[in-house]
């Protein structure tokens, strides 16, 4: 049974990426993240959520509602936006696990 | 079979990347993902208040500016570009993603999913990770799956198991709260209308992103790609919606012309009931309850006669033997009834209990909603039926729902007796249901079984 999903795992571990969306210049203002894939690792074509690049929409969250918006251009979002992808191979490094407590996260004794 | 020798060591234990800069080419979305998310999920209605897909748990403070961000950003993609010099050409070769086209894929087939939980906070730990789960149910390109997907998933892929790695669907919420229960269903995006989407766009913004359209994935069946996926399961069709006056669930067929479901669905003898099987161009059956357990039986149960034979519909085989930890599927119309067709949820067949050796209870990780009750119960391997869903579990001092705790009738309990209805029109056999032992009983009002009354001494 592990074998079956064996090659789908890997295929998706090596598709799988994580982004994050920030101010250019302003690390204090905050970052937004989620999870992606990498379409073509040879053209660097990533596909993410939407939902981190809401507050760097020049004309507000509102334009994605509106019925006739399906796509929206790279320069619908502020100058200052600044994206960066992140893909394995990982480290279970020490440096890692010691920031878990920015995001309220902790391990309780269950 | 023998111990596995241990798998090579994974690339875990070599350091992460660093991020790579990179441009956003556009934002898409699938006008028809939101065309279906507006019907199932009721936006602007009362039923839409019901539905949240907040990744914040309902105690955390989250401002109602921020949650309505959320839901117009649920249905959007980014299309991004990676910047990358010649040196780190190397390491970006790798495979395209193949992608799998829009319904191509059966409810129940095997996914999985994989994201990074918390986006990019402590992505040396959380970084791809996987999650299994099926298809578990389908409107156009919105896709639900049982894979469990944590918060900032968002955006993970989900992929096939066979043909291996080929792309699905996109996370577009990996948590559902309806009523304030977490539905345990994650909320997906079909890849191939995406894709088609950012094609068009590609070609038609700039000249310079023209190029690129080309180079998107393939669709599978194209010439030059992987075989499409195997046909769905046919025991799903066995499930039908069950409506009885302003009450409905689901059913299971038995035989063309007999439906079981739950009492508390169609509870009264004689009453009219409407079928809706759940294969294409069929069409809705009249019947009327024949049998119908007492209120004081622990087993809720009740067969439906049909006016007309069910054509076309897959009879399950009903099983003989239980295996505590096999793999399981129930589908019923939970969550959702008569908006869309079943959901098949997995799982593994958690307990069996028995009195006096005889099972009693089936107990299941499925995921089941209100409105699966009278649903069935199927082995996942080899598609016999195990039982007929009666209830999942709420903590009466909590008021916490417990999806993945749910109680089945077995079908081993029943089949004696529909057999010699089938067969002769005798109910003598359903109405022992009506007369069950005492320990059967004390099992279901989930009761310990009572110690053996001390004898006196005098």
């Amino acid at each position: 049974m592990r074998r079956q999903w064996e090659p789908a795992t890997r295929l998706g571990e090596q598709a799988g990426c994580v982004v994050s969306a920030s101010r250019a210049g302003q690390p204090e203002a905050g970052s937004w993240s989620c999870s992606g894939v990498i379409l073509s690792r040879s053209l660097g074509l990533v596909l993410c959520h939407g939902g981190i690049l809401t507050p760097f929409l020049r004309a507000g969250s509102r334009v994605l509602t509106q019925a006739d918006a399906t796509i929206l251009p790279g320069d619908s979002c502020g100058d200052d936006l600044c994206l960066h992808v992140q893909w394995g191979p990982t480290a279970a490094s020490p440096a890692g696990r010691v920031e878990w407590g920015r995001l309220g996260l902790c391990m309780p004794q269950c | 079979a023998g111990l596995e020798p241990s798998p090579p060591a994974r690339h875990r234990s070599r350091p992460l990347e660093s991020p790579h800069p990179a441009d956003l080419l556009l934002l898409l979305s699938c006008p028809d993902f939101r065309a279906h998310f507006a019907c199932l999920f009721g936006s602007g209605s009362e039923a839409a208040e019901q539905w949240r897909f907040s990744s914040a748990a309902r105690e955390e403070e989250v401002s109602e500016d921020e949650e309505e961000d959320q839901l117009r950003a649920l249905g959007w993609f980014a299309l991004l570009r990676v910047r990358h010099g010649l040196e780190e050409e190397a390491d970006m070769r790798g495979p395209a993603v193949a992608v799998v086209p829009l319904g191509a894929l059966s409810k129940g087939t095997p996914l999985l999913a994989c994201g990074t939980p918390f986006g990019s906070f402590c992505p040396d730990i959380f970084l791809n990770t996987l999650s299994r789960g099926v298809l578990s149910n389908t409107a156009g390109p919105l896709l639900l799956t049982d894979a469990r997907c944590l918060p900032g998933t968002e955006g993970g892929g989900v992929f096939t198991v066979r043909p291996a790695g080929a792309l699905v669907a996109l996370v577009a919420a990996p948590l559902c709260w309806k009523a304030h229960e977490w539905v345990g269903l994650t909320l997906l995006c079909a890849a191939a209308p995406l894709l088609r989407a950012a094609r068009d766009a590609l070609r038609s913004l700039r000249p310079s992103t023209a190029s690129l359209a080309a180079l998107l994935p393939p669709e599978l069946g194209a010439p030059w790609a992987l075989p499409l996926p195997e046909p769905g399961l046919p025991w799903v069709a066995a499930a039908v919606l069950v409506e009885c006056g302003t009450v409905w669930g689901s059913g299971v067929v038995m035989a063309p012309r007999l439906v079981v479901t739950c009492r508390h669905v169609a509870p009264c003898k004689m009453a009219r009931v409407l079928v809706c099987p759940t294969i294409p161009k069929s069409s809705k059956i009249w019947g009327h309850v024949v049998f119908a357990t007492q209120e004081t039986s622990p087993y809720d149960i009740a067969v439906v006669s049909l006016e007309k034979e069910l054509e076309g519909v897959h009879v399950p085989v009903p099983t003989e033997h239980f295996h505590e930890g096999e793999a399981v599927s129930v589908v019923g119309f939970g969550v959702f009834g008569q908006a869309c067709g079943p959901s098949v949820t997995s799982g593994i067949l958690s307990a069996v209990v028995r009195v006096d050796d005889t099972p009693v209870m089936l107990q299941t990780t499925c995921a089941v909603h209100g409105g699966s009750s009278g649903g069935p119960l199927f082995s996942t391997s080899s598609g016999d039926l195990l039982g007929i869903v009666a209830s999942n579990t709420r903590d009466n001092n909590t008021g916490a729902t417990y999806p993945h705790l749910n109680f089945s009738i077995p079908i081993t309990v029943l089949q004696p007796a529909l057999q010699r209805y089938s067969q002769t029109g005798d109910l003598g056999g359903l109405q022992e249901l009506d007369h069950v032992a005492e320990p059967v009983r004390v099992v279901w009002r989930l009761q310990r079984p009572l110690a053996e009354t001390p004898r006196s001494k005098l």
